[in-house]
């Protein structure tokens, strides 16, 4: 699966 | 950030201050579910604690810091201030269905085995089934307040333009977050069935949404 580390949504 | 992620984010902030304001100004929390309530406040504790650890944008830090401080406050309203009005025998969905099974999809599914990426994967997944108790609470009423239901429309409303924003951004970023793509799914189609008598009784009609 995709990797999006930091999370920059609410 | 795009139109969809904006609109999104404030219409969830139209959602939280509208129960908010509802509750504050009548001073009772009659027909909200308080156990919905700690489960979004707890939503917000498990996913924002990277305000510790990352800075995104001021906007970011920011929106952050008035939901948590907005759901503790609703919180705070239903259970102390105005305790009085809360309808705990109708709020009696039990949450633990709920947190079990979210507790256990995090450590089996996330983007890392580490306690802020759990935490942040149980927010996520506990977002999705938070509303239950306040969707069980009015089906076992049958019947919403009016404002209630803005509130439900508003909430729904902003999963709904997340995924909007997810279409965008995958076409324009390459960006793809399976876990918040999923379940925002099935937090959208949890409210697919509300949003359908949101239109039909609630704006075509006058007052208060009864169920059939």
């Amino acid at each position: 699966h995709a990797l999006k580390i930091p999370h920059d949504e609410l | 950030m795009n139109i969809f992620r904006l609109a999104g984010d404030v219409s969830h902030l139209v959602a939280i201050i509208i129960l908010f304001l509802k509750i504050w100004k009548s001073k009772s929390c009659a027909g909200i579910s308080g156990k919905s309530q700690v489960l979004f406040a707890l939503v917000f504790t498990s996913r924002y604690l990277d305000l510790f650890t990352v800075f995104i944008s001021a906007y970011n830090t920011i929106m952050k810091l008035v939901f948590l401080v907005l759901s503790y406050a609703t919180v705070y309203l239903i259970y102390m201030r105005f305790r009085g009005s809360y309808d705990s025998e109708n709020d009696s969905f039990r949450v633990e269905f709920l947190l079990v099974p979210v507790t256990g999809l995090a450590f089996l599914e996330n983007y890392a085995f580490t306690p802020l990426e759990i935490l942040w994967t149980f927010s996520i997944f506990l977002e999705a089934v938070a509303i239950m108790p306040q969707l069980f609470m009015i089906t076992k009423t049958g019947e919403a307040e009016s404002i209630t239901t803005h509130y439900l429309f508003f909430l729904g409303l902003y999963r709904a333009l997340y995924l909007a924003n997810w279409v965008w951004r995958y076409h324009t970023e390459g960006f793809f977050d399976q876990i918040a793509v999923v379940s925002g799914v099935v937090q959208t189609i949890f409210y697919c069935d509300f949003f359908y008598l949101y239109v039909t009784r609630v704006l075509r009609g006058s007052g208060k949404m009864s169920l059939p």
